[in-house]
């Protein structure tokens, strides 16, 4: 979903 | 992980270096906004609720645990520390920080990236932290003469930002083709509001004069 490519970002 | 994120990640981590380095050897902290150090304390603890339930890699644990100690630690330094807390430019530091907080937590809860606890506190995060640096720009106006450091810390703060919106154009035309409003239009703002410091930090620097920003 969205959330995950989101979340490896600092 | 791009190079462009890398070289983001690495800038925001040295302007947190060179922030602490003029603290700890210059044993002062003038010219350096407190509300906006507490700030960062905010958008970092909001955005990093997930450091204990989700591993993403080593170095993105190691990152938020070093982004969110050292934003502690400047704090810390500045409110507590016995000789440090007295260069604090406590009568200029006069934004009033707090009314930032309520507008960015309103649009979290009217757009969050998800209506989760954790999404709405993450898009509160991207809102805060692309107004946190207010407080700090103002005081810059207001200071009479900013040491290179301080100048340094500002710069690389604002450029970390910067990257990583070159970071986000990279991804959209490698990897996710997916359009993300929350951080990128925050990243814009926030590297908007730096917009005059940066013109006036490279004419000085081009120019080999102080660093003066017009009141």
């Amino acid at each position: 979903t969205v959330t995950t490519d989101l979340k490896d970002e600092l | 992980m791009n190079i462009f994120r890398l070289a983001g990640d690495m800038t925001h981590l040295l302007s947190i270096v060179v922030l602490l380095l003029k603290i700890r050897t210059t044993k002062s902290c003038a010219g350096i906004s407190l509300k906006t150090q507490e700030l960062y304390v905010i958008v970092f603890i909001t955005r990093y609720l997930d450091l204990f339930t989700r591993y993403v890699s080593f170095y993105n644990t190691a990152m938020k645990l070093v982004f969110i100690g050292t934003s502690v630690a400047i704090v810390w330094y500045m409110r507590l520390h016995k000789v440090v807390k007295q260069t604090y430019s406590r009568d200029e530091d006069t934004f009033k920080h707090y009314l930032l907080i309520p507008p960015c937590f309103i649009l979290a809860l009217l757009i969050p990236l998800e209506f989760t606890v954790t999404e709405i506190l993450w898009s509160f995060s991207i809102y805060l932290e692309a107004v946190a640096i207010l407080p700090q720009l103002l005081l810059l106006q207001r200071s009479s003469n900013i040491d290179n450091l301080t100048g340094s810390y500002v710069f690389l703060l604002g450029a970390y930002r910067a990257l990583y919106i070159v970071n986000w154009v990279y991804r959209f035309f490698t990897e996710t083709h997916k359009i993300r409003w929350i951080p990128w239009i925050s990243g814009l703002v926030q590297t908007a509001l730096y917009a005059d410091f940066f013109y006036y930090y490279i004419k000085s620097w081009k120019n080999h004069e102080k660093l003066r920003l017009p009141a």
